[in-house]
Order: C-alpha cells, then sequence, then structure tokens
C-alpha cells in the first residue's frame, strides 16, 4: 500500500498544511512542497519518515543560508549594534538581554536611549541597564534620536566602551518619515566609524503573520539588516515567516527570545527550530 | 485581487460547457489560498470556504451566466455575515463605575489602547480613572502615568508589590469615593498558555465584575489568533476585541480568525500610535481589504 502514489499526495498535504499552520505562507509553502514532489519523483521515495526529513533537511538549508556572511567581530571598539523593528515586537527587551549576555562576557556595555518618542521608553531601558549593569545614555523625551546617538557614540569612544547597543522607537515600515529617521540614525554612526554600524538586528515577534516579510524587506532596504532576532517562541507561534525571509533575502536568524526574563535569550539553532516547527 | 481570480477561474471553466461542482472547488480553492496570504487562520479559512461552497452547489451559481460574479457576491457576503454589523458601543453600566478591562498578549498595544479609551470616554462627557495592574513590566506604571498626563486623566496605583486583583478592588472602591463613573484596567500581557498569568486576570474579573473585558491584538498576528483568542475567550471571557496597528499594511486576517473563533465583536482599532488614533471597527472595510 505504501507505494500507492495517493498516499504521497495526502502526505504532501499535511505537510503543508503544516507550514500553513506555522505561519510559513503560501508562496513558500507550496514552494517547498513543489520541491518535495519533484524530489520524492527523482529518488522514488516512499517512507513518509523519509520524505518528511527530507523537506526538514530543505528548511534547514534556507535557514543556515544566510549564516554564512556569520562573523561575531568584536574587533572594533565600539562594536555598535543598532535594534530596529515594528511596534512592541521586544526590541527594548531583548537588548536588556543582550547587555546581559555580553557583561557575561566580561565586556563593558552601553545603552542609548533612542526611542525618544514613547512614553517611559527611557525609564524602561534605564531599568534594563539597571539591571545587567549597563551604562545608558540617555536625553530628555522628544529629543531628537539621531543627537543620542552622537552622544551615545562618543561616549563610548571616551569611556572605552566594548559594545553599544542602540534602542529605536518601534516604527512601522509603511511610515516613510519613520524609516527616513531610522536611516538618519545609521548614517550618524556611519559617520564616525565606516565601518559601523557592525550589527542591524531586527526584531520580528513570532505571532506575526505574513506581514514580517513586508517588515523584513523594507527595513533591509533602508538599513540593510544584518540579523534577526525571533522573539516571543515561548507562546505558541512558530513564526515560520523567517523561512520566507532567509530564502529572499538570507538574514540570518541569529537569535530567539524565549520569555519575558533576563536570561531568555538564546543563540537560533536551526536544527531546534526545524524540529520543533514539525513538532 | 480575489474578486478578480475567482473570475478568471470560473471564466476558464465555463468555456467548457456546463459548470461542474470540480468547477467550483477550483474557485473555492483560490478563495481558501487568498484567505491564508491575508493571515486568516489555517481552519477558520476551510470552515468558511466550506459555507461557501454549501450556498455554490445550489442554483444561485451552478445555473447562472455569469457564476464567477455570483461565487464572488456569496464570498462578500458570507464576510460580511461573519463580520456583523458596527458595533462599537461600549457595554456602560446603570449604576457607576462601569469597568473595562483590557487583556492580551505582550506587546500589542494594551497599554496604549487604555489612553486612546480614556481620552474618548472623556471627550463623551465621561470621568475616567486609569488603572495601573501591570506590576511586572519595567516602567509600565510610569507608561500609563505618562499617558494619563497627557491626556489629563488620572492614574491610579499602588506600585508594584500589590497583587493586581487588589490594586483593581481599590481603584473600585476609590472611583466610587471619588465620584468616577468609569475606570479601565490596563493589565499586563501575557501568553494565553501561561496558567499563573490567566488565572491572574480570572481573579481579577471575580473581585470587581468587569463590565467589558476586551482583547487587544495587534492586526499584524498570523495564524496565532484564533489560537490566543479561543484561549482568551474561554479562560477568561471577554466582551469584545480591539485590534491595533491596523496602519500598518497587513492585511488584517486575524479580524476574520479571531471574529470566527470567538463570535465576538470588534469594536474599535487602533490607527496609530498617538493618543487620538483610535476609530470605530467597520466590519464592510475589513471584508474590501481581505478580498484586496
Ligand atoms: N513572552 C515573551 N514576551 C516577550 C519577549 N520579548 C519581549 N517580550 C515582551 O513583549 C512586550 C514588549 O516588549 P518591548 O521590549 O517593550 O518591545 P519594543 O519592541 O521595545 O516595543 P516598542 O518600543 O513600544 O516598539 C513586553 O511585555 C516584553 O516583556 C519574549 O521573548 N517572550
Ligand atoms: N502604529 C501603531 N502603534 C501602536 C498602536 N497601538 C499601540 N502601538 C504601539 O505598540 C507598542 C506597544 O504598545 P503598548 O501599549 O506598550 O503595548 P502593551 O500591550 O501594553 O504591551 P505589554 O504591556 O508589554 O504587553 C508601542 O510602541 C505603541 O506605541 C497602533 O494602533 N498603531
Ligand atoms: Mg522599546
Ligand atoms: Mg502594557
Amino acid at each position: 500500500l505504501k507505494r500507492c502514489g495517493k498516499i504521497d499526495e495526502e502526505l504532501f498535504g499535511e505537510l503543508e498544511e503544516a507550514l500553513f499552520q506555522a505561519d510559513v505562507g503560501v508562496r513558500t509553502s507550496m514552494e517547498l512542497v513543489e520541491w518535495l514532489r519533484q524530489r520524492v519523483k527523482e529518488e522514488r521515495l516512499e517512507d513518509p519518515e523519509a520524505i518528511k526529513a527530507l523537506l526538514k533537511e530543505r528548511i534547514l538549508q534556507i535557514l543556515q543560508r544566510g549564516e554564512e556572511k556569520e562573523s561575531i567581530n568584536l574587533q572594533a571598539k565600539p562594536h555598535v549594534i543598532i535594534v530596529v523593528g515594528v511596534n512592541g515586537v521586544g526590541k527594548t527587551t531583548t537588548i536588556g538581554k543582550l547587555g546581559k549576555k555580553f557583561v557575561d562576557e566580561k565586556k563593558k556595555v552601553l545603552f542609548a536611549a533612542a526611542d525618544t518618542f514613547r512614553a517611559a521608553a527611557i525609564d524602561q531601558l534605564e531599568v534594563w541597564a539597571r539591571r545587567v549593569g549597563a551604562d545608558i545614555v540617555k536625553h530628555q523625551e522628544g529629543a531628537d534620536p539621531a543627537a543620542v546617538t552622537f552622544d551615545a557614540f562618543q561616549a563610548a569612544r571616551a569611556r572605552n566602551v566594548d559594545v553599544l547597543i542602540i534602542d529605536t522607537a518601534g516604527r512601522l515600515h509603511n511610515k516613510v518619515n519613520l524609516m527616513k529617521e531610522l536611516e538618519k540614525i545609521k548614517r550618524v554612526i556611519s559617520r564616525e566609524d565606516e565601518g559601523a554600524p557592525h550589527e542591524v538586528l531586527l526584531i520580528l515577534d513570532a505571532t506575526t503573520g505574513q506581514n514580517a516579510i513586508e517588515q523584513a524587506k523594507i527595513f533591509y532596504k533602508a538599513v540593510n539588516i544584518t540579523g534577526i532576532a525571533l522573539t516571543k517562541l515561548d507562546g505558541t507561534a512558530k513564526g515560520g515567516v523567517v523561512i520566507g525571509i532567509c530564502d529572499e533575502l538570507e538574514i540570518p536568524v541569529k537569535f530567539i527570545g524565549i520569555g519575558e526574563g533576563i536570561d531568555d535569550l538564546r543563540p537560533f539553532n536551526s536544527r531546534d527550530y526545524v524540529d520543533v516547527l514539525f513538532g | 485581487n480575489l474578486s478578480e481570480k475567482i473570475q478568471n477561474t470560473l471564466k476558464k471553466l465555463r468555456g467548457k460547457g456546463k459548470l461542474t461542482e470540480k468547477d467550483v472547488n477550483e474557485a473555492l480553492r483560490e478563495v481558501r489560498l487568498a484567505l491564508l496570504e491575508a493571515d486568516v487562520n489555517f481552519k477558520v479559512a476551510k470552515e468558511f470556504v466550506e459555507a461557501v461552497r454549501e450556498r455554490c452547489v445550489g442554483q444561485e451559481v451552478m445555473k447562472s451566466l455569469t457564476p464567477g460574479q455570483q461565487v464572488v457576491k456569496i464570498v462578500d457576503e458570507e464576510l460580511r455575515r461573519l463580520m456583523g454589523e458596527t458595533k462599537s458601543e461600549l457595554n456602560i453600566s446603570q449604576t457607576p463605575p462601569s469597568i473595562i478591562m483590557l487583556v492580551g498578549l505582550q506587546g500589542s498595544g494594551k497599554t496604549t489602547t487604555a489612553g486612546k479609551l480614556a481620552r474618548l470616554l472623556k471627550a463623551e462627557g465621561k470621568y475616567p480613572l486609569l488603572v495601573a495592574c501591570d506590576i511586572y513590566r519595567p516602567a509600565a506604571i510610569k507608561q500609563l502615568q505618562v499617558l494619563g498626563e497627557q491626556i489629563g486623566v488620572p492614574v491610579f496605583t499602588m506600585g508594584s508589590n500589590t497583587k493586581p486583583e487588589d490594586i483593581a478592588k481599590a481603584a473600585r472602591d476609590h472611583a466610587i469615593s471619588q465620584g468616577y463613573n468609569l475606570i479601565i484596567l490596563d493589565t499586563a500581557g501575557r501568553l494565553h498558555i501561561d496558567d499563573e498569568m490567566m488565572g491572574e486576570l480570572v481573579r481579577i474579573k471575580e473581585r470587581v465584575r468587569p463590565h467589558e473585558t476586551l482583547l487587544v491584538v495587534d492586526a499584524m498576528t498570523g495564524q496565532d489568533a484564533a489560537n490566543l483568542a479561543k484561549e482568551f475567550d474561554e479562560n477568561t471571557g471577554i466582551t469584545g476585541v480591539i485590534l491595533t496597528k491596523f496602519d500598518s499594511d497587513t492585511r488584517g486576517g486575524s479580524a476574520l480568525s479571531v471574529r470566527a473563533v470567538t463570535g465576538k465583536p470588534i469594536k474599535y482599532i487602533g490607527v496609530g500610535e498617538k493618543l487620538d488614533a483610535l476609530e470605530p471597527f467597520h466590519p464592510d472595510r475589513i471584508a474590501q481589504r481581505i478580498l484586496g
């Protein structure tokens, strides 16, 4: 019975369904299943487990694509990380967690409170700075984020800081003036050090649907995203949008957020991720 | 867009003569994929298409000279039927204070929406009191205080060492003694699978019996919208939904998912970061957005 072609079609349907439900998206899911269909035909695969494993390998390949560009180069001093993304995805919290990671590695860390817009955004980052043992540069609410960024960089140089992490305000990618503001923040940094920023980290919320792909494209175009942190994976969402993003833009997922606590950050492990995707 | 896709699919098939059920299935497949692309939950999309299919195998479509148009009309009608009428009135109690509780996942926009609601209700002549029941998130209380100050609405807080249910109860007593006729409880973001935190919502509800429990959902939410809405509704009992960040370019299929699994009305949409960016929800507009 296992040789019957109909078993395969049912299996393909089930696998496609699993991808849809994980927010992988229609286009990417269908491309993956079509690729699988071809390979199954060519290699005359019959075992459902082998077919499923093949799909997992394919997704793994895609997720690892951007990883070759990876090179944790903490040579520059300060190593500058700009954290960006739409509203409420977990930027400020992720910066706190990243700060802890670097402090644990005996690095001197400085936070820049460049979200000068949202109510109590500066206060929120200050709490995190205290919690992890990082310094913070801030102006008053309503100040120019580019000015805060400039001051923070000077302070980082003067204080011999190892890692400077810049918190920016949440902003929707379809707001042109806000994206322009972000480009300005980046320019301020690269004017001070042409190798900087060394990392532009896009924060994506795992509960986000297909809009995440649009977010990645527009942020990438504006400020050249070098990595993604996928947050809130401790919920029930799978964040499957990253597969399409990796496929199209080759941006590596570098971290995952698995909770609201200071230690709830993990380096992205593509194999674990793929196992959970079909788990 | 979807209307065009459906029309084109059935136009191609009509060339073969009489329309068969198989032809209709082809068009319905387009509908299902379009809904998925718009972030409608997989199971919700499936059930919706089944409802459409039942109507499509009748005379209305099969005998029509323009079956494509008929299918589009049915999809449109079913979408409108599912989304309900504009029902943005809040359930204001006859005996004040009316209590509105905001709940939802982390980062969905509850605190900002609390500010928006306070501003709106104050403009409608109410005397609202904002209540800081998020005792966990760094600077959450300060965030609500800053918003309250911006709109001239007082914020009741007992700091972060008192249980949220006790804060809610004290706020209600304070409102009664000070003459506020409306209370808006801002709660901490939480996962629907976090039993302890979901239990906290039940305790708050039991202490102060809110007249409205509004689920605040990020409009950009994907498949998970159906899961979280169902859990919050079953655990806490919601009376309505507010979809935030509708000023993004998301298709908003989450609106359909949330409505389909809870049957509760979407009362408002957030359309910006400023406190005046709150609008009543128009069901027919979301039908437009999803159909493309
Ligand atoms: N469960 C869970 N919650 C998270 C995670 N990361 C962040 N959060 C929560 O998400 C909410 C929003 O986090 P923020 O760090 O304020 O998000 P943000 O992107 O800085 O928000 P804006 O600056 O307003 O755009 C907070 O309640 C965080 O505790 C995560 O990995 N898991
Ligand atoms: N563009 C836009 N941003 C919004 C809207 N509603 C809220 N936000 C933003 O979304 C982010 C999160 O809002 P909050 O009010 O802090 O969300 P929250 O649900 O209280 O977050 P937690 O308390 O951490 O769960 C902030 O940057 C808000 O300014 C909206 O309708 N449109
Ligand atoms: Mg922030
Ligand atoms: Mg809040």
